[in-house]
């Protein structure tokens, strides 16, 4: 069980590590065992270095910088147990011009193995969708989905 | 094994019968605040199985039916579809397309559907787990939660790297 | 003491719906008395009813939606207590295109009596500034404010 | 009586000494993600007297001064100038500006002051006062912060408006 755990983590780090390098230029990332008293995994952490800037405890970053390393450990859970679909509302929500575009390019990449369904009301965002849909409200209270055909 | 659609009807904001047809890559979704995207979340969320009523923003079962509008009466069940493509036969059925889905009354009977026929509960989650679809609020990131996983605590990261190893 | 209660309360609901109507076009918004079990007041909740739809919990209002009440509320709070300044850090979000004009609007009309510091990440909001500040890192680690003159 | 100024030095990302001169009107800050903007928020916060370091994204006294970099050695102080036009005199000082810093030392040291003396808390909250600074916190609406005035319970409400009237 031990075993089963231990190469689970491992994987999820390897990956953690790789998205997060994909976010930020540079910066190192990591898994952290958080013992008890007696010696046993009591939980897990992540540890976080930003391109030039020193190791920090995660409520000290950035709105956008959240954002990125929870999607980069996210990204990191879907590859070690993958899905064959995932959804995504409105993450994108707090990155600026760069960082949507460099989370675009993540999405395609991945989305090569699995569906992403991703909500969004950005257009850097809306561009990367084979498929794309407009829900609207023509009638009071009741939703409408058109299919809109990307330019 | 991929999701060919999705149908909603009954649920929420989606009145009339809506069907998705969603991409083998990326599916956009899109349109002003209070249109119903989330709601589609929801949507997809429930028909995979999610009893919390809190994941569903609603605090009653019966609030996952359209409730009414200015004009229109309420209705009386919500039901949400998917179509599963299982031409590559991963699925333990024999037909290239799978059908799930869950109906709700507002009479509170809850019911099942595997191919249009009733299937319990058990029945529905061996097709789910044949299809890789497993703890399923990982794969789905709600509006306003992509920070929620970094601010849990150490010992929720690991109880949830523990359900995945 | 009470009536000094009641009569602020009486100027927040005002300006609630005021600032309501401004946002949704239609509906109703009211502030309701949660009594104890001696008829005193033991708490106020917000009353909201969107156009077109039945009044709902505002857990079931979409991010949007939410964004767009909570704004009311906190106008109308600014209104009955101003302050000679207010800071806004990305409060739009969560607004579609639309909606962030109307908040630009409002911004613009209450920016006669007060100064607003508003940090966004939005094109249409940064319209609105009079004076717009851009912060960099060019130096890893360490922020520089440049003015930036706006087009 | 209004805000014409803030000057920040040595406060989180802020290295050398930083003057924000603000509009009457509207000012906007942009900037790419983790560049500092809310760090400027933070530190007005700071500045008015904010003691609860969740609330300025701090664990502890000392991670509000800049921590060194790459290229930099961490600094031994911060310091935040709030520069307030008395034009109208409506403050209880007689100069046309008034500046009120705030100075926080690695050793801990802390200190006031009024137009360049040291001044106890008591008489910067008079100025506060005076400038109708009240309970800043209801005037700064931090990133992701602006659901919580909706999720607040009903008391929580009610003392607001307590606190209001
Ligand atoms: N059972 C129901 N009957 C009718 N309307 C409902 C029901 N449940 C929710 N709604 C409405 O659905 C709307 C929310 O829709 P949704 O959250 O999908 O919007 P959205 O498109 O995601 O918007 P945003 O961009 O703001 O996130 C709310 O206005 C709510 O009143
Ligand atoms: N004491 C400190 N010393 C050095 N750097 C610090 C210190 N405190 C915070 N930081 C850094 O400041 C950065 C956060 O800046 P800030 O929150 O102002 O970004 P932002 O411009 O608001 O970005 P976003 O658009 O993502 O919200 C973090 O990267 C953090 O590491
Ligand atoms: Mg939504
Ligand atoms: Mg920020």
């Amino acid at each position: 069980i031990k075993n089963e755990f231990e190469i689970t983590l491992k994987g999820i780090e390897k990956n953690f590590q790789s998205f997060y390098e994909k976010m930020f230029k540079g910066g190192k990332a990591s898994l952290e065992k958080i013992p008890d008293e007696l010696g046993e995994v009591r939980g897990i952490e992540l540890n976080v270095t930003l391109p030039g800037k020193k190791k920090q405890s995660l409520h000290l970053l950035s709105g956008g910088e959240k954002t990125l390393v929870a999607l980069a450990f996210l990204f990191a859970i879907f590859k070690v147990k993958p899905s064959p679909f995932y959804i995504l509302d409105e993450v994108d929500a707090a990155l600026d011009e760069d960082n949507v575009v460099k989370f675009g390019e993540i999405l395609e990449e991945e989305a090569e193995d699995a569906q992403f369904i991703v909500i969004t009301h950005n257009k850097e965002t809306m561009q990367r969708g084979d498929f794309l849909y407009g829900i609207t409200m023509e009638e009071e209270g009741v939703s409408k989905v058109v299919s809109l055909k990307l330019v | 094994m991929f999701l060919e659609s999705i149908e909603i009807f009954g649920f929420k904001t989606f009145v009339t019968n809506t069907r998705i047809l969603l991409s083998p890559g990326i599916t956009c979704i899109v349109g002003p605040n209070g249109a119903g995207k989330s709601n589609i979340v929801d949507a997809v969320r429930w028909v995979l199985g999610e009893q919390r009523y809190t994941l569903l923003r609603a605090t009653e079962s019966t609030d996952l039916i359209f409730s009414g509008s200015g004009l229109r009466k309420p209705m009386s069940v919500a039901s949400v579809k998917l179509i599963l493509n299982n031409e590559a036969h991963t699925l333990p059925l024999k037909t290239p397309r799978v059908i799930i889905e869950r109906r709700f009354y507002r009479t509170k009977e809850s019911h099942y559907y595997l191919n249009g026929e009733e299937a319990s509960l058990q029945k529905i989650n061996s097709v789910f787990h044949a299809a890789n679809v497993f703890g399923y609020t990982n794969s789905i990131v709600g509006q306003g939660k992509i920070e929620e996983i970094l601010l849990s605590r150490p010992e929720e990261k690991k109880s949830l790297i523990d359900r995945i190893a």
